[in-house]
């Protein structure tokens, strides 16, 4: 009710800063809204700072020999996070379809003993609810002694899994899907403009198409382990002409540029 | 399916789809420079009203203009879906953002308007991937594996532990898809694991809003009293049980678990886990940032942060 009164606003930078509170609203709506803003400089900034890093890391391996790395060392340190084109037209609407290694999977499902999982969540019930702490300083910034919360390490007799070493589940491929939605608003208003009734042009001209896949140009792999992921962000960081159609892919095929 | 001694055909594919933002609000040939809320004869504080043909909301929503996806974008998707994949895949994992964006001061969102929408596309996922034949609403032909985004809940982005009424609408909305046993721990956490392949795959639905450095209720993941904290205490024994009955597992949510959305101390400590269980999880899927691409994270370094700010 009162647009003047002072509010605390975070920066993108994460300091606290004065603002009235009709700046902060704003701010805020520019925030939520669905238009893309910055996407490229971003994505540029994935590249410096994280494949860049990715490139220079396998790069060094020969410098290191000396303590017996391998590449095989430093994929093993990496996990993928996989982050993926929205259906809301911020760029074009899309979708991703996962293909996963299946094979020999049919008897092995057969072998295996099926336990219910009631007595476990029963068991973590009371963990959970046992373990919010009276009286522990909340806002601690220090880990707490007995932290449950940092992992155990991996026991040394447990082999690598699926997104290190082809095996039953190793991702092998996938099929990225959008639909190009200029064209399919183009052909949709020439159909009713032709006399289609509305929803019957609707039925006739939607559709999605594969964008790309990821046995395409650039990825060059039959495989899609965490090596690769990063065989691939160090050609990124390399390449001109390879950074650019990601980027493209990244924008979902928009023609998307910052302003 | 070993549970119901029933056999299922597996196709060794799943679909991964998020941020599906539908908007009521959305009308065709309504002004663009108006959210494509409102007709482009009246005049707004929002632009000029005038007759421009490019300032006109195509029927199926059009990309980079800001507005959010009319109905007819998810319902054709979703048609899409149904007569080209539906009948090809093994599971569905589905990253939150299910209704549009706060954008619009004259169409405030509302709690029960966030419920509704999310009860709606809810619904619509159950239609289409759910056993007709079947009068267990639980039997689904696909598993489908929701998780929850940050335009889902009210305040948005803020979201705290539960059980709260918010934790309880959740369940109530997605009981279909979520194991009954599990009820009572995703009260409190919003988060949930599902075997896809009984036995042998598993996808975890992490809320990762209890990670999120912009939920205003997430200061760190170190004191005990922390939303994240007592998920990753959560995350940890689920993990740990896969790994015991000898599975794999993919993990999902909505924000991406980079540097970027997450508090350090909740992206080191979530990282670490990731790179120590490496034995069986297969990857992660998000959404929220809308951009396609992947962020390789160092699990290792962040374990020697945690130990070095220990």
């Amino acid at each position: 009710t009162d647009a003047d009164i002072p509010v605390l606003l975070k920066t993108e930078e994460g300091h606290n800063t004065e603002v009235s509170a009709f700046e902060k609203l704003l701010n805020d709506i520019h925030l939520e809204g669905a238009q893309p803003v910055n996407k490229e400089a971003y994505m540029d900034d994935v590249r410096e700072t994280i494949y860049n890093k990715v490139r220079k890391k396998l790069g060094s391996i020969d410098d290191i020999t000396a303590k017996r790395k391998t590449k095989d060392d430093i994929y093993e340190r990496y996990s993928i996070v996989h982050i993926a084109g929205s259906v809301v037209p911020t760029f074009n609407p899309s979708f991703r379809v996962w293909e996963y290694n299946i094979t020999d999977l049919v008897d092995d499902v057969k072998a295996r003993e099926i336990r219910p999982w009631n007595e476990f969540f029963r068991s973590l019930e009371t963990e959970l609810f046992e373990d919010s702490g009276n009286g522990v300083d909340i806002f601690s910034l220090d880990r707490n002694k007995n932290d449950k919360t940092t992992p155990p390490k991996k026991p040394k007799d447990l082999p690598l899994g699926p997104a290190y070493i082809p095996q039953l589940f190793t991702p092998t491929s996938f099929v990225q899907y959008y639909a190009d939605l200029e064209s399919i608003n183009e052909h949709y208003l020439k159909e009713v403009s032709d006399g289609v009734a509305p929803d019957e042009a609707a039925d006739s001209v939607f559709h999605y198409d594969v964008e790309y896949t990821s046995v395409d140009e650039g990825f060059d792999s039959k495989s899609l382990l965490v090596g690769d992921y990063l065989e691939f962000a160090a050609k990124l960081s390399k390449k001109e002409k390879l950074w650019g159609a990601y980027k493209k892919r990244a924008f979902i095929s928009s023609g998307y540029k910052d302003e | 399916d070993p549970y119901l001694g029933r056999n299922r055909t597996l196709y060794g594919r799943f679909l991964h789809i998020t941020d599906i933002h539908p908007d009521r609000h959305y009308g065709e040939n309504n002004s663009i420079s108006r959210l494509c809320h409102y007709p482009p004869a009246q005049s707004s504080i929002f632009g000029s009203g005038d007759n421009d043909v490019d300032d006109l909301a195509p029927r199926f929503g059009k990309a980079m203009a800001g507005c959010d996806s009319p109905m007819d974008l998810i319902d054709y998707t979703l048609k899409w879906v149904r007569e080209n994949l539906r009948d090809k895949i093994d599971f569905v994992i589905w990253t939150g953002d299910n209704i549009r964006h706060d954008n619009d001061r004259s169409i405030p969102r509302t709690e029960s308007r966030i419920f509704e929408m999310n009860e709606i596309v809810s619904g619509k996922f159950h239609d289409l991937f759910s056993k007709h034949d079947s009068d267990d609403p639980r039997n689904l032909d696909v598993a489908v594996i929701p998780s929850l985004g940050n335009n889902d809940v009210f305040p948005h982005n803020l979201f705290s532990l539960g059980p709260t009424l918010q934790t309880r609408e959740l369940y109530k909305i997605w009981d279909d898809f979520i194991p009954q046993e599990q009820q009572r721990t995703f009260d409190r956490v919003a988060s949930f694991v599902k075997e896809v392949i009984p036995g042998k795959l598993a996808v975890i639905s992490i809320n990762t809003l209890y990670l999120f450095k912009s939920n205003p209720l997430v200061d760190n993941c170190n004191g005990r009293k922390q939303p994240g904290y007592q998920l990753l205490i959560w995350l940890g024994y689920v993990l740990q049980e896969i790994r015991e009955r000898g599975m794999k597992v993919w993990i999902s949510g909505h924000v991406p678990p980079i540097q970027k959305n997450m508090d350090d101390s909740c992206y080191n400590k979530f990282s670490a886990w990731t790179y120590e269980y490496r034995d069986i999880i297969i990857g992660g899927v998000y959404g929220h940032m809308n951009l396609d691409h992947f962020i390789p994270v160092d699990g290792k370094k962040s374990k020697k942060r945690i130990e070095k700010y220990s």
